[in-house]
């Protein structure tokens, strides 16, 4: 059984889909097989691997109402050992048509059961909402990460979430636990950084991830030239971080 | 009658909280009288000017649903002339209010034609997404502004809201127009900002505004200390940026 990790925080712009663009491809290069679902409309994660979605290509909106299955809408990008269910932002219509579901919340979960066994990890991308899209992806989730911006907002938000998690996990899906919380682009030049990261380890020591993305401009350089950024500059300090991040979540895995 | 501004943009972290709040401080600096609406269920604007939502004050999820008039919700907060209807995360319940509501995208626009004459601006901050909350503030709007932040994701997300505009304009609110696309979060040492500034410039020419709001520290500092950057730190890029904003916003409206 692959482990399900969704990439949650409703905060904006905190570095959910340079997350779930990078650490599964990190995941990859280090011998896993990876499933990355676009959960997003946004589907900022499709167009990171230059995918465009088109009427031609199933993505996950059909994966999501039934009409196709995740071995027949997965595609296989660099670097080996990666697949991807894309999205588009037809994706939004999912939303109404789930909400008319009976037990709308478990949709995602359901279709993970099936055929999803060779895989080591699934990783889930979730919109900037706290919806039915991400309701979804942490009721099918083992974990969550939850990635956290080194700015003031971003722990006022953080509260917030943790609520929701307590009651998809009271409600639908009792064994939900956090993997962690991963400071990203944390900035060595600016102080605001480090007293948010310092408040961030107080509050929850445990759980906060050893490694810590730096902001790093080749991050969000790569996903114009559709590629994570292990493919385009694997020596830079983003990609660096990434690849840690991977072994952080190996080891755990191992112990 | 106040001209109604929504701050919009499903991409998430692009600086619309930071435009509604710095906006509307220096609107009120140069001697207008503001009101800022916190239609985001992350109550960020709220929070920048200090106020914590409670059981004890009114909300803006009271005036959507009626309970409670904008004059008797407002609160006055420096600089003078400035007045704030603030939000806590309860507000995503009045999206699921919303949703049963006969016309319920115009909610917002007939609650605003009701004791509002005495503003010159009402200024709508608005959450990372194209729900009810975002539809009931482009319906209520004369005019959007759209930060944009100048990354590579950015451009992805502009045509969505744009289609979502001309939507809202043709079926609701046939006077709404673009005021302007606000480059924001500007580093000139990275280049990735110059290109997509130039693209934007190129696809979108008179809808760009002159001025541009580069990446400065102090602008995510000031929401700690619970005020605008104006009251934080004047002199700042930040502070001198919006005020420029304010300055171009005002000059449009005397010609
Ligand atoms: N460590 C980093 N260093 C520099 N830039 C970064 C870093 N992480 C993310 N970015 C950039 O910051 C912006 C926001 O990141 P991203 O889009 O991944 O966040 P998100 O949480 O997925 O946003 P949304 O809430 O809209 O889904 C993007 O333009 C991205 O390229
Ligand atoms: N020009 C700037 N320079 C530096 N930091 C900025 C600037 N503008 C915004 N920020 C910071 O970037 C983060 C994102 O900005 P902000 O929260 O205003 O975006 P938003 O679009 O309102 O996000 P959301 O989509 O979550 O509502 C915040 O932590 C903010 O303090
Ligand atoms: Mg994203
Ligand atoms: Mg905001």
């Amino acid at each position: 059984m692959p482990k399900v990790l969704a990439i949650a925080n409703q905060k904006g712009g905190v570095g959910k889909t340079t997350t779930a663009v990078n650490l599964s491809a990190s995941l990859a290069a280090s011998g896993k097989k990876v499933l990355l679902i676009d959960s997003d409309p946004q589907a900022n994660t499709s167009s990171s691997y230059g995918v465009r979605g088109s009427n031609e290509i199933p993505t996950f909106y059909d994966v999501l109402l039934g009409k196709v299955s995740v071995k027949d809408s997965a595609i296989s990008s660099p670097p080996h050992g990666l697949f991807l269910v894309p999205s588009t932002p037809d994706l939004v219509a999912a939303e109404v048509e789930l909400l008319k579901i009976e037990s709308r919340e478990s949709v995602l979960r359901k279709i993970l059961t099936r055929d999803c066994d060779s895989y080591n990890y699934i990783i889930i991308d979730c919109p900037p909402s706290l919806g039915i899209l991400t309701i979804n992806a942490l009721t099918a989730a083992d974990t969550v990460i939850i990635p956290l911006q080194c700015e003031y907002f971003a722990l006022e938000g953080l509260s917030q979430l943790l609520y929701t998690i307590r009651i998809i996990k009271a409600k639908f899906n009792p064994g939900l636990l956090i993997e962690g919380i991963l400071l990203t682009m944390f900035d060595r030049r600016n102080k605001l950084s480090f007293s948010v990261a310092k408040d961030v380890k107080k509050h929850f020591a445990k759980k906060v991830f050893r490694t810590i993305i730096p902001r790093n401009v080749r991050l969000s350089e790569s996903p114009s030239h559709g590629k994570p950024v292990l493919l385009y500059d694997q020596k830079c300090p983003g990609a660096l971080a990434y690849l840690k991040l991977a072994k952080e979540l190996i080891a755990r895995e191992e112990k």
